[in-house]
């Protein structure tokens, strides 16, 4: 997966998100077109209500659940904007919650906010730590009760762009996780 | 004499008026660029996620293009650079803010299931895992209609500008990035790529593909030209369509040119919430936008800020708070379903989005992080790696 944010001029803003699913998607290859096809089928796997054990058969034109969230958050009164997504399936959310709340919240820069490692709660409700979480913060967590996943998950892909416009000045920042870097005038 | 008067009258307070307003300007102008820290940029900017296409996407704006082409030219050249991420065979979703009209909008182009796939397409999930290859996987891409969808509602420059500095990245001698370099070496990754048809594009006699090593992609190039020239329905009604579709038939897949001219992408609503002095716009499903509102909305009541979580226990504090939504999350990821194929939970991810959820929530939340996983509606979810 993939994310792009834009802030143009005007203060119009695009926040886009695209994939192929997992690393290589299907890894099916057109060597005519030299298109690789995406898995996304994949994630009607995951696709039960609470308490069934029943996978509803896909219908013909459903698009498949995701966690995909290109978002743009707006403050009229203070004229800022923050363009936001991100890129690493099941931890999308995950990272691009935790940057939101380091940047309006907690006042981090916006490269700070997307830099700082996160946290993510899987399936079981067991939290993974990215390596160089906070320890002190880590061991407080495990006091309070919080299991932490017994496998850890051997990479953290997750990689969050956003641009940040706070009156006059426009800040924008691309995950160093991927090595990206963002561009502007 | 008179006349005389008010003319001194009148040069005076002239000068007394230009000497205020330099006065004015000199305090406020530089106080104005001060504000701003070293980083900043004074008019637009965009993030994609290397450095290559976030200038690709910058020099679109500054050629006049407005956001929406700056996506999607930044896109194109991603599905070049990192095409382990995305590319023209994936699908996307766009929230666009328009400042004229102050609108949002939705432009949902994510992949969908083919007419005909494999009934049985479900039971093989864990044995698939975790990589899931194989052509009975592919969903109909939409990322093409998706862009083209976008570019007529928003585009300013001419379609095939859009994909002029991609195609002449591949023509000009394109190299192996270090980013992908590092997925093709992956050591889990290796054997399903020498398996597959990726391999006679990614490896040199048995070895993958090093970073910096000349990545000739002439195909793609060919496709891209194709497309700009011809527009994106060349790929989903056009000779391109039945050329993927015979690539991809021999490699198991079943799906169909009807499937790709089916294809169409859908222009919505987002879901709109208030989170302090900001408005939230985030897609609603099946995309992620219900869940991320949620987590945030559940969030917000705890009053976080830089004071609170200045020592080592407002941090503890704050991080459990955040893992203990996270986990009431989890348990309402099932309502991100497809409303349009699933008419009967058409409206349960606007739920997600209420105050009183909010409230109960942040009621269930205490000190304790061992709660049972019923606590949290998270007893029989099976796993959640969506992407």
């Amino acid at each position: 997966t993939s994310h792009v944010s834009v802030l143009g001029e005007d203060g119009s803003a695009v926040a886009a998100t695209s994939t192929i699913n997992t690393p290589f998607g299907a890894m099916v290859y057109s060597p005519r077109t030299g298109i690789l096809l995406n898995n996304e089928l994949l994630d009607l796997c995951w696709r039960h209500k609470p308490g069934s054990t029943v996978t509803p058969p896909p219908v013909p034109g459903e698009q498949p659940p995701s966690s995909m969230v290109p978002s743009i958050l707006i403050n009229e009164v203070q004229g800022s904007k923050l363009v936001i997504g991100g890129a690493g399936g099941e931890l999308i959310i995950s990272a691009v919650t935790q940057a939101i709340v380091n940047k309006l919240w907690l006042g981090f820069s916006l490269t700070d906010a997307i830099a700082a490692p996160i946290l993510h709660v899987n399936s079981k409700g067991h939290v993974e730590y990215e390596p160089k979480f906070n320890q002190e913060v880590r061991k407080g967590l495990q006091d309070r009760g919080q299991s932490q996943s017994q496998s850890q998950r051997p990479v953290f892909l997750n990689s969050v762009q956003a641009v940040f416009q706070e009156g006059p000045c426009v800040y924008a920042a691309s995950d160093l996780r991927k090595a990206g870097k963002a561009s502007g005038y | 004499m008179a006349w005389g008067h008010r003319t001194t009258v009148c040069l005076v307070l002239l000068g007394v008026s230009l000497g205020l307003a330099i006065i004015v300007l000199a305090v406020v102008l530089p106080h104005h660029q001060a504000s701003c820290r070293p980083d900043a940029f004074t008019r637009a900017a965009v993030a994609a996620d290397s450095k290559i296409c976030s200038d690709i996407g910058r020099v679109i704006l500054q050629q006049q293009g407005s956001p929406v082409d700056a996506a999607i030219a930044a896109l194109i050249c991603t599905g070049v650079v990192n095409p382990q991420s995305m590319g023209l065979g994936g699908g996307v979703v766009f929230t666009i803010y328009n400042a004229s009209t102050g609108k949002v909008e939705v432009i949902n182009a994510r992949e969908t299931v083919p007419a005909s796939h494999d009934q049985r397409l479900l039971d093989q999930c864990t044995n698939a895992l975790p990589l899931c290859t194989g052509a009975q996987w592919i969903g109909v891409p939409g990322e093409l209609r998706g862009y083209a969808e976008a570019h007529r509602r928003y585009g300013r420059l001419p379609w095939a500008q859009l994909f002029q500095p991609t195609i002449a990245l591949l023509r000009e001698g394109f190299r192996v990035p270090p980013i992908l370099s590092q997925f093709l070496n992956t050591s889990f990754l290796q054997p399903c790529l020498n398996s597959s048809t990726l391999r006679q594009l990614f490896f040199n006699g048995t070895e993958t593909l090093r970073s910096q090593d000349p990545l000739p992609w002439p195909a793609l190039a060919n496709t891209l030209e194709t497309v700009a020239k011809e527009g994106a329905e060349v790929l989903y009604t056009g000779k391109l369509g039945q050329t993927l579709v015979e690539d991809i038939a021999w490699q198991g897949s079943q799906l169909t040119v009807q499937d790709l001219a089916a294809f169409r992408p859908k222009v919505v609503e987002p879901l709109e919430m208030a989170l302090g002095n900001y408005t939230l716009y985030s897609p609603p499903p099946p995309a992620g936008g219900a869940i991320l509102s949620f987590i945030l909305n559940v969030l917000k009541g705890f009053n976080f800020s830089a004071e609170t979580v200045a020592g080592p226990e407002g941090k503890v504090n704050m991080y459990h708070h955040l893992v203990e939504a996270l986990k009431f999350a989890v348990g309402q990821r099932w309502r991100l379903w497809d409303p349009y194929s699933h008419p009967g939970i058409q409206n349960i991810s606007q739920d997600l989005l209420r105050e009183t959820l909010a409230q109960h929530i942040r009621q269930q939340i205490d000190g304790r992080g061992d709660h049972q996983l019923s606590h949290y509606n998270l007893s029989g979810v099976r796993g959640n790696s969506m992407g």
